[in-house]
């Protein structure tokens, strides 16, 4: 038995070039570097032939993995030379297997054999399905190594391409998102997370689009690739396979999406969208002369609804008189106040300028919305300024409003040279 | 005023009472005036009541500090029941000449607006000169004034009479508001009277005289300042034409002796500028 390690050498038969021994068996182990494999060629051979080589023979062997056996000198029906070709391993190993007999009838001299390490192109080697790298594939003397597409980084076992795909936080009442590259094939290796964090009060509801395939097993749940919900602290589901799970429904306001997938598998993963639901407030009836917007048929946690009034009106709200007033939905489902009233709008009694005197329109001296008064000066010797002539209206927005000045008030100022009291007229003499 | 009569309260709404004390005078002076309102913050007088008296050539106001006004004083005696108020600018017209009184008016700014009521009211002013639907004094027309000036002309004291407005003395002037219309005198009439004197009085055109040929009737020391009002005839308004300025040395209310009055409707643009500006 004899090993050979070199990245080359010879191999002979005992005593080439003279006659080999009788009853001899050696066997030569050739191995090279992973990486490479060996390429064994005979220049000369001669052995002595017999029908199937049951006398001498020269085996070449793989792990016990036969790629010839050799006697002879030239081929026949049922014996094989070597002839010119060379013989390859297919790793790094050879072995070398030299038989005779008792006898030898004519003093054959043998073979001599040259072998030598050869690269192995590991990244054409394989076929399609066992693809040494996950996406790209570089051959170099003795080895190869892998690399993956912008975007993916190399997994640790050096073959798959995995991505960083973890921490995305969605806060918005609706989405959606989706395995990476859907609806080509997801990564390998990887392990995804997906947060859906909506305010308490909200619960979340998962639709799985139909197009749904994970790579699954016939028999066991889910052992390679899955995605898995987690709700409330508690795990929902966790699915593979090629039927989508449909609706699901969260009773939580933090939903946990993973996806893990392994190192295989060609699947084209899942999407979904998600869309969330507050607590049901009642439905509200709009004030008397009021509105209410947006009018909707049902109003859940987080709507809000704006009461207005018409023209002319006000809302009131305890002591206090609003334009506008917000009701909230709150997240126990209950209305964070009543509907205000709608008051019709009261000018009150005008600010009466010094030396005036009003005048209301109507007999029961109104100063709500749509009353109008008159201002005007006490005597002869007053009058407005600036010189109005145009009475005052209660507005909408509950102010006494002149066409003229607005919401200004005139003033009286006595008229320049007018006694208060006349001069006596005097007697024609 | 001479040969007036006592003014019913509101009969004048727009007269003031102006006091006044000069301690820039050896010994320091008081003495008053009179003016007219204008609006809730000027007052019109005549600049010789607000003429400090120093000793060279140049025109000096009075300190506001020394001025008082008193608005809807009827009887003096009642000045504490009056509307009071201090003055915060005093405009001597620039041109005002003390040697001889031309451009004798003067604007007087209270700190603060004074309220309108029965007893205190403004006087209108006259169209500028030049734009006739409120003439100039026209010879012959009846104008008013009045005044708590000296009212006796024999308890005139005749060393004062060029300066009517510098005495005060209780026992010479009226305790109560006095009035008395006096016609427009001829402007020659006017001119004439003082040219026959022996000292050179120089009437302008800035000036117009009031009065009656046979006296008994005039305004005197105390009243300067004061309106002269005409009123107009169709609205029944009273405007200010003329504002009492200065006298001949007799008595006042002596034969020929008319008052002199400044001829306001001169002054219009003057004193828009300042109103304008308020």
């Amino acid at each position: 038995l004899s090993s050979a390690s070199e990245m080359y050498g010879t191999v002979r038969s005992p005593n080439f070039p003279e006659a080999y021994p009788r009853d001899t068996e050696l066997r030569w182990n050739i191995s090279v570097p992973r990486g490479y494999h060996v390429q064994l060629y005979f220049t000369h051979f001669d052995l002595e032939p017999s029908y199937l080589c049951e006398y001498d023979f020269v085996k070449v062997e793989v792990e016990e993995v036969v790629l010839g056996l050799f006697c002879g000198r030239e081929e026949s029906d049922t014996e094989q030379v070597p002839g010119m070709g060379a013989l390859s391993s297919s790793n790094n190993l050879l072995s070398l297997l030299f038989h005779s007999d008792f006898s030898d009838q004519e003093n054959h001299a043998g073979f001599l054999a040259h072998y030598a390490a050869v690269d192995v192109d590991e990244c054409q080697e394989r076929s399609d399905e066992e693809q040494l790298c996950d996406h790209f594939c570089h051959n170099f003397i003795g080895g190869y190594y892998c690399s993956c597409r912008y975007g993916y980084l190399l997994h640790t076992d050096n073959r798959t391409c995995r991505v960083e795909c973890s921490g995305g936080v969605y806060r918005q009442r609706s989405g959606g998102f989706s395995s990476v590259d859907h609806p080509l094939p997801y990564p390998k290796s990887s392990d995804c997370s997906y947060s859906i964090q909506v305010e308490e009060g909200l619960v979340v509801e998962l639709l799985f689009n139909p197009t749904f395939d994970v790579e699954d097993h016939p028999d066991l749940p889910c052992p390679y690739d899955y995605v898995q919900v987690i709700a409330g602290g508690k795990e929902l589901g966790r699915y593979c396979g090629g039927r989508s799970p449909g609706r699901v429904v969260t009773k939580s306001h933090l939903v946990l999406v993973n996806f893990h997938t392994d190192d295989s598998g060609d699947n084209l993963g899942w999407s979904l969208t998600y869309t969330t639901t507050g607590s049901q407030c009642p439905v509200l009836l709009s004030p008397a002369n009021g509105l209410l917007n947006p009018i909707q048929s049902e109003y859940s946690f987080r709507d809000h609804v704006l009461v207005t009034c018409l023209p002319g009106y006000k809302l009131r709200k305890g002591e206090e008189y609003l334009d506008h007033y917000q009701l909230d939905c709150q997240k126990d489902g209950s209305w964070s106040s009543d509907v205000p009233q709608c008051q019709m709008v009261d000018c009150g009694n005008p600010e009466v300028p010094p030396l005036a005197r009003v005048v209301f329109g109507s007999h029961d001296n109104s100063t709500r919305f749509g009353a109008t008064m008159q201002l005007s000066c006490e005597g002869d010797a007053f009058q407005l300024q600036p010189n109005i002539t145009s009475s005052y209206n209660c507005s909408e927005g509950g102010i006494w409003t002149n066409s003229e000045l607005g919401t200004d008030l005139p003033t009286c100022i006595p008229v320049c040279g007018l006694p208060s009291r006349p001069l006596a007229q005097q007697q024609r003499r | 005023v001479v040969g007036g009569r006592a003014a019913p309260p509101g009969l004048v709404p727009w007269q003031v009472l102006l006091a006044v004390e000069d301690a820039s005078r050896v010994p320091a002076a008081r003495w008053f005036g009179a003016g007219a309102l204008l609006s809730e913050r000027w007052v019109l007088t005549a600049a010789h009541v607000l003429h400090s008296q120093r000793r060279d050539a140049s025109v000096v106001p009075l300190e506001t500090e020394h001025i008082t006004v008193f608005l809807g004083l009827h009887d003096v005696r009642d000045k504490h029941h009056s509307t009071r108020r201090s003055v915060d600018q005093v405009l001597l017209h620039p041109d005002f000449q003390p040697l001889n009184y031309n451009n004798d008016i003067a604007l007087l700014r209270l700190d603060r607006p004074v309220r309108f009521t029965g007893l205190i009211r403004p006087v209108c002013l006259p169209k500028p000169h030049g734009q006739d639907d409120w003439p100039t004094p026209l010879p012959n027309t009846l104008g008013l004034v009045a005044g708590w000036g000296i009212s006796s002309p024999s308890k005139a004291s005749s060393g004062l009479t060029f300066h009517p407005s510098l005495t005060s003395d209780p026992n010479t002037t009226s305790e109560t508001l006095q009035y008395v219309k006096l016609p427009v005198v001829e402007q020659a009439e006017c001119e004439a009277s003082y040219a026959s004197r022996s000292l050179a009085y120089n009437i302008t055109r800035n000036m117009f005289c009031a009065g009656f040929y046979e006296g008994g009737r005039d305004t005197c020391l105390g009243d300067s300042g004061g309106a002269f009002v005409m009123q107009d005839e169709g609205q029944q308004r009273w405007a200010v034409f003329g504002l009492v300025s200065w006298g001949g040395p007799e008595d006042c209310g002596s034969q020929r002796v008319y008052g002199v009055y400044t001829r306001v409707s001169n002054y219009i643009s003057w004193i828009l500028t300042h109103l304008d500006t308020d």
